[in-house]
């Protein structure tokens, strides 16, 4: 299929066991936007770009699933080559995983990571993606680079609960954290969201 | 599939985020499951954007990095609990702590087996203090147990102790402990002093519908 089929959790109740999302403050450094790619038939955003201004180091942590993924595999790439250094863009989508579709899936992500790379004036290693959405669909990176004009024209500092929910699958809910803490005296922020609610058993290193 | 993204605006030197994201993906995400299935996709990325005016961290021990650590784990805890909370089709949270283990990668992988086993999980949905299908579940884990030491509890109810089930055991007791929409299940296994705890969510007949729905 070209699109995924829409997630049938959309008309289902929110969990029971769900918790609000947090009041996230903007984190000083990262701007966000989301748009609507069109991995999915119906209206949503399922386009996630986070923009990091220069010095912004990245660590990152990957499934050690045996089949794993496009997206998986180039960020394991470009840390190892990077170190983690230097980073200055996150792109990531749901609908489509991008997982099991070999070198045309490997392409796929990174004519996205060069077309980041070209609006965002760095380096296509310093391009971070992530997919999720079904296994074995190659990911139509057109989708994603057509919007990216769009996705740019709209990062904002304060983007927390539509990213959150723009990488939402078959969630009912949009994840997110926040603390603050202390260092040598300064006050720093911590701010994090994520996805899942099936397929959900990591084991990542 | 899981995905995470955790920013923060303090100096951090990629080495060190790096240890920290390591360090701590062991207590955080590795440590919940579903449905026990790892996805293709899973990612943790942890970015540090060095705008908020602290010191540059270079070493994840560096003292003055105490508070952030603890912080940054408590993150990475909660967001990995909200996995389970949005479980497909889950109605209870359930915490699983295994004691008495060899080692704490036996204890991790025990309470693993139990959480990811279908028929305790199914208790769990039917509200069953079924303490049987947890030993069974610790048998099969594969790890060193000592079966006439074993012991169950649910919150503060014991089910089995040495070996039997427990003496003070009270089916009334129990059964309302298990209405509760957050459960907690305590496995004393009785080798050693290794311990592990993981989070997991009940099996519903809504799984099976959310899943077998969701391609067609």
């Amino acid at each position: 299929p070209a699109a995924a089929a829409a997630p049938a959790k959309g008309a289902l109740p929110v969990s029971p066991l769900a918790v609000p999302f947090p009041k996230m403050p903007p984190i000083a450094g990262v701007r966000m936007a989301t748009g609507r790619a069109g991995f999915y038939k119906h209206e949503r955003d399922d386009l996630l770009v986070m923009a990091f201004d220069p010095g912004t180091t990245v660590a990152g942590v990957f499934t050690r699933h045996g089949v794993g993924s496009a997206p998986v595999d180039w960020c394991q790439k470009q840390l190892a080559v990077t170190k983690g250094t230097e980073v200055r863009a996150l792109v990531v989508n749901a609908g489509c995983a991008n997982s099991f579709t070999g070198k045309p899936g490997a392409d796929a992500v990174r004519r996205v990571a060069s077309a980041v790379g070209k609006r965002f004036d760095c380096r296509q290693r310093d391009v971070m993606v992530a997919s999720t959405g079904v296994i074995g669909v190659l990911l139509d990176d057109a989708k994603i680079i057509q919007r990216l004009p769009d996705v740019e024209q709209k990062l904002t500092e304060d983007g927390w609960t539509g990213a959150a929910r723009a990488i939402m699958t078959t969630d009912t809910f949009p994840k997110g954290a926040y603390a603050e803490a202390t260092i040598d005296g300064t006050k720093v922020r911590i701010a994090g969201i994520c996805k899942g609610s099936g397929m959900i058993a990591p084991d990542m290193a | 599939t899981m995905l995470a993204f955790v920013v923060t605006d303090a100096a951090i030197a990629a080495p060190a985020l790096q240890t920290l994201v390591s360090l701590y993906v062991r207590t955080t995400f590795n440590a919940v499951t579903v449905d026990g299935d790892r996805s293709t996709n899973d990612s943790l990325m942890l970015f540090a954007t060095g705008q908020s005016g602290a010191p540059k961290i270079s070493r994840a021990g560096d003292k003055r990095l105490a508070d952030f650590r603890d912080k940054l784990e408590g993150v990475l805890l909660d967001l990995a609990l909200q996995l389970v909370r949005d479980g497909e089709g889950a109605t209870k949270f359930v915490k699983i702590t295994v004691a008495g283990a060899e080692s704490p990668a036996s204890a991790r992988k025990i309470a693993r087996t139990i959480a990811e086993s279908p028929l305790v999980k199914t208790a769990f949905a039917g509200e069953d203090a079924n303490w049987g299908r947890i030993v069974m579940a610790v048998g099969r884990a594969d790890e060193p147990i000592n079966r006439d030491q074993l012991s169950v509890r649910f919150g503060d109810h014991w089910a089995a102790q040495d070996g039997l089930i427990s003496p003070t055991y009270d089916e009334e007791k129990m059964s309302a402990y298990m209405k509760r929409q957050e459960l907690e299940v305590f496995v004393d296994v009785g080798v050693g002093r290794g311990s592990a705890t993981v989070w997991t969510c009940d099996l519903t007949k809504q799984y099976v519908a959310i899943n077998g729905d969701y391609r067609s």
